[in-house]
């Protein structure tokens, strides 16, 4: 991991309770901690002039959506996120998708969900229940928008949307 | 994460407004 990545990644809240959405007693303490981290590492984010996505979840906490961004070429591009918490979580990792992305690129499954690195499973393993979302999304998403965008807009499969003035 | 007196309604609204 290069040294940007673990500053990153390190000053980002470490959870504290190993809870899944069925944990009727745990799970809320849990959702708590990790909006916690969501909103440190969104704040780290405003501060270092990288703000990249935004996330919410249902009430309950078991579907999450929101929006990511990518900037390539001076031009800003959108993309919707959407994930399940799975009922095995933190065990198992939360699978983040792009459902506007599916079917585009190899490195996606059905329903848009992105395909990870080899390093995410065995380091997430090794960090369970302190790595949550937020985690997820800077050692998930972030690295994939950084290698399959700028490769999918040079291709022309992703194209620029100018958002409409009112 | 800190321990804190937040409740959940009102982390999720500061993220919404972040």
């Amino acid at each position: 991991m290069d040294e940007t990545s673990k500053k990153t990644l390190s000053s980002i809240p470490l959870l504290k309770t190993k809870a899944g959405p069925r944990d009727k007693d745990l799970w809320p303490q849990r959702l708590k901690e990790e909006y916690q981290a969501l909103i440190q590492y969104v704040q780290n984010n405003k501060a270092a002039d990288n703000d990249w996505f935004r996330l919410e979840s249902n009430k309950e906490g078991t579907r999450w959506f929101g929006k990511c961004w990518f900037i390539h070429n001076l031009l800003k591009y959108e993309f919707d996120i959407e994930f399940d918490v799975p009922v095995t979580y933190p065990a198992t990792a939360v699978e983040i998708a792009l459902p506007e992305l599916d079917g585009k690129t190899a490195k996606m499954y059905r329903g848009g969900k992105i395909c990870l690195s080899d390093h995410f499973k065995p380091l997430w393993a090794r960090n369970v229940p302190k790595f949550g979302i937020a985690h997820a999304m800077a050692l998930g998403l972030g690295p994939w928008l950084a290698v399959e965008i700028p490769d999918l807009i040079e291709k022309g499969i992703v194209t620029y949307k100018e958002k409409s003035t009112q | 994460v800190e321990d804190t007196q937040a409740s959940l309604d009102e982390l999720m609204a500061q993220m919404k407004n972040i």
